[in-house]
């Protein structure tokens, strides 16, 4: 049913081919297949490999990857992707692109509704950042990668913090919390929106230590006051205290926006868990009804 | 629930349950007679009178009840050693939903339920996020590590890749936590915690049973409140969905509801 | 869902134990966890 045309990619656990989906002698569409290696894993299957069937299997949604089908061949598991040839952080560094306040509306718009639909799901993605948010050939933005995505635990469960791409990660798992939620997600999309506005890394911290100093200068540690028992963790104690920008300093930082725009960002970026806004609060927020409109996504970059 | 994969591939009619078990066991035991009589044939020479009649009344493949039989107990196994090694209660519900699942495709003939045992136990440990390395594992349960992950790869076929399971503790909490607020100040919270205890078992016990592909967790945990403490159930399900004007004349969500969990009942008992 | 089948009491007034002690936990307050979430998730597979 399906051809391995071209290899794309290699990881430690999996080699992607770009591929064509057959129905008799006629192409059907392009498809990437992920062949897992499993006998790199002394355990077994690998652990990420059994999220990303896990949960693929359950979500559909335009603004997520579709698994189109699973097959075992020579022992090795091959997960049938859509293709999606492009993705967020090649349209951010490629700066022959050019893209307007409608585009970055369009894609935070998919983003966040392709989001929504995990969680909605209680599902944690936990690896939200521009090269895992592909782009597929009709503009639609969509959520890839499961690997790291696991249901949203018991109550009694604890989970790493080790967790997200280190610019993308919110304090809470800075600060190395077992117990955080959805609000974590939240936090990645808007480092990338920040990122889409300024087109370049908004919180690029050189390793875990250098993040939370990052992170904190740009954004204020946060006190007691705002964030209660933040000071409980064990690594609050040596860290710098940094205000929190004023408004105007933000406006400065990222001049297109608009005040919705700041509002929103601000939202998602809030250091409290408690107090960062959720999916739904994100697309309700004015930012999507103000003009421009969203991009239609056949017209994107 | 609808768009889950335990929905759309793991949930059938009761006809259709019967007809899949016994067709499995028909194309599998036709398979087992195949491969007698080739033996049989390969070995007539070597093979006394005594023998050859041996072979033909004791080797005669289990039948469709009998494979049911035996992948029941197994199950049960399963989740007593699953509380033996102190596993959570969502892992063992997994690892006894994976084994049932694999032999609902794979026949017992064709790979004996001991070779599954450990395997759906560590499989379900990493689906379910507590993961236990292979040399843990196997330490514990004291078997090689080899034979654990050798059929890893086939329960995954098994299942169809399909990994989420909807188990009905989380309804249960949900239940306990809507009594509550629909049946204010007209039940006693201290007993509606034993109910909850009690109800909870009920739920372990019904992982055994069919109803799992025949009803939805929801179902399954109403039908069990409806044993535990009928007059609680009713009462609840007379609070939350009432008869209104337009169903006076019709069947009601009520009557609906309580049809399908009664149905639900009889099964489970 | 427009029409959810239950009505999630965000005033805390659950007699859940269990969820009420982990509430007080700092540990698990400072990372973001919410007794209202556990609750919502429960009724959600109960009326799914």
């Amino acid at each position: 049913l399906y051809s391995k045309e071209k290899k794309v990619g290699e990881g430690t656990f999996a080699i992607v081919y770009l591929g064509r989906q057959l129905e008799g002698t006629t192409v059907k569409r392009n498809v990437a297949i992920k062949e897992i290696k499993t006998s790199e894993f002394k355990d077994g299957l690998d652990m990420s490999a059994i999220r990303e069937v896990k949960y693929l299997q359950e979500l559909k949604h335009v603004n997520v990857i579709e698994l189109v089908d699973i097959y075992n061949e020579k022992g090795n598991l091959n997960l049938v992707l859509e293709f999606l040839p492009a993705d967020l952080e090649m349209i951010i560094k490629d700066s022959s692109i050019l893209f307007t306040q409608a585009d970055i509306k369009s894609w935070l718009l998919m983003a966040l509704r392709g989001v929504h639909h995990c969680h909605r799901n209680f599902i944690l993605h936990r690896d939200l950042k521009p090269n895992n948010l592909l782009l597929a050939p009709d503009g639609q933005l969509k959520l890839a990668d499961f690997g790291l995505a696991r249901s949203i635990p018991s109550p009694q469960e604890q989970l790493t913090s080790n967790v997200v791409t280190r610019w993308y990660r919110a304090p809470e798992l800075l600060f190395g919390a077992k117990h955080y939620t959805w609000a974590v997600d939240i936090w990645s999309i808007g480092v990338i929106f920040a990122e889409l506005m300024l087109r370049i890394p908004y919180l690029p911290g050189k390793d875990d230590i250098d993040q939370i100093d990052v992170t904190f200068r740009a954004l204020g540690t946060p006190t007691e006051k705002l964030w209660p028992e933040v000071s409980s963790f064990p690594t609050y104690n040596k860290i710098k205290m940094y205000p929190a920008p004023s408004r105007d300093e933000l406006r400065k930082r990222f001049i297109a926006a608009t005040e919705n725009a700041l509002n929103l960002m601000s939202g998602m970026l809030l250091m409290n868990p408690h107090a960062r806004w959720d999916s739904v609060k994100c697309l309700q927020s004015d930012y999507f009804t103000e003009l421009p409109e969203p991009t239609e996504p056949s017209q994107l970059p | 629930f609808r768009s889950s994969s335990q929905y759309r591939i793991w949930s059938f009619t009761k006809e259709q349950l019967k007809e899949k078990r016994e067709q499995l066991s028909s194309k599998v035991s036709a398979l087992v007679r195949e491969k007698i009589e080739r033996f049989l044939a390969e070995n007539n020479s070597q093979l006394s009178n005594e023998e050859i009649n041996e072979i033909r009344n004791k080797a005669i493949p289990v039948n469709a009840a009998e494979e049911l039989q035996l992948i029941t107990l197994y199950a049960q196994k399963i989740q007593l050693f699953g509380n033996k090694l102190r596993l959570p209660t969502e892992v063992v519900a997994t690892a006894v939903c994976f084994f049932k699942k694999f032999y609902l495709e794979t026949s017992v003939m064709e790979i004996h339920p001991k070779e599954m045992f450990f395997t759906c136990l560590f499989f379900a440990c990493k689906s379910e996020n507590y993961f236990i390395g292979i040399d843990s594992f196997a330490s514990k349960v004291k078997k090689p590590k080899d034979s654990i992950l050798k059929h890893e790869f086939r329960l995954l076929e098994g299942l169809k890749f399909t990994l989420m399971n909807h188990h009905p503790y989380k309804a249960l909490h949900g239940f306990f936590l809507d009594i509550q607020m629909v049946l204010m100040k007209k039940v006693d919270l201290n007993y509606l915690g034993k109910v909850y205890e009690n109800c909870k078992n009920m739920l372990n016990a019904s992982l055994l049973t069919e109803t799992m592909y025949h009803y939805t967790p929801p179902q399954i945990t109403l039908a069990v409140l409806l044993t535990e403490d009928e007059a609680l159930c009713l009462k609840y399900l007379e609070v939350k969905f009432p008869k209104t004007a337009e169903s006076s004349n019709s069947v009601g969500l009520y009557e609906k509801v309580v049809k399908i969990i009664r149905e639900c009942q009889k099964d489970l008992s | 869902d427009l029409h959810k089948r239950y009505a999630l009491h965000e005033d805390k007034t659950y007699y859940d134990p269990f969820i009420k002690q982990l509430q007080t936990r700092k540990d698990y307050i400072a990372s973001g966890f919410e007794a209202t979430l556990v609750y919502d998730r429960m009724l959600t597979e109960a009326f799914t």
